[in-house]
């Protein structure tokens, strides 16, 4: 899954 | 970084501006719901949590910065500078019947049991639901000002060209985010009304 660190949005 | 991306974070940013600019320059804050800029300040606060444990890009650090320092600054507005102005009255939607159930659901559903990841998946849906407050203000006092309809025709903009960035980054970076799009599309339906 997403790991917080490639969350690139705002 | 697309076109719709780019193009959302600016119409967030005009809709964030253009609300602290109206409170401001009409030195009032009267038919916007405090409660609603409450509930963006949390959202902004726990999404951009990583701000202390990554660094993507300048971009992103310094609009991560400023929609959180705007947030602040409307709810300092509403709140001290021009309370006396805040119809708190008509602002009477329960926000826990909000914060709870969205706290427990990022619990049960996110990408990743970790505080980080759980708050970041909280801010999601709570972004998505954050404007009934306001929503629920405009039902109980009848019209919204034309400014506050600028709002939020560029919020719900914001959100709706969002889901346009997901399309074409699930079509051209096989990039897809079910906690987002989901929670993206619940909030674009809402601005529709």
């Amino acid at each position: 899954g997403m790991r917080v660190e490639e969350h690139d949005e705002l | 970084m697309n076109v719709f991306r780019l193009t959302g974070d600016l119409s967030h940013l005009a809709a964030i501006i253009i609300l602290l600019l109206k409170i401001w320059k009409t030195r009032s804050c009267a038919g916007i719901s405090g409660k609603s800029q409450i509930l963006f300040a949390l959202v902004f606060t726990t999404r951009y949590l990583d701000l202390l444990t990554s660094f993507i890009s300048l971009y992103n650090t310094s609009m991560k910065v400023i929609y959180i320092g705007c947030s602040y600054a409307t709810v300092y507005l509403i709140y001290m500078k021009f309370r006396a102005t805040y119809d708190g009255n008509h602002d009477s939607f329960r926000v826990e019947f909000l914060v709870v159930p969205v706290g427990g659901l990022a619990v049960l559903i996110n990408h990743d049991f970790s505080p980080l990841e759980i708050l970041w998946t909280f801010s999601i849906y709570l972004e998505s639901v954050a404007i009934l407050p306001q929503l629920f203000m405009i039902s109980k006092t009848g019209e919204a000002e034309t400014i506050t309809t600028h709002y939020l025709f560029c919020l719900g903009l914001y959100r709706a060209l969002y889901l346009f960035n997901w399309i074409w980054r699930y079509y051209f970076e096989g990039f897809f985010d079910m906690i987002a799009i989901v929670a993206g599309v619940v909030q674009t339906v809402l601005y529709c009304d």
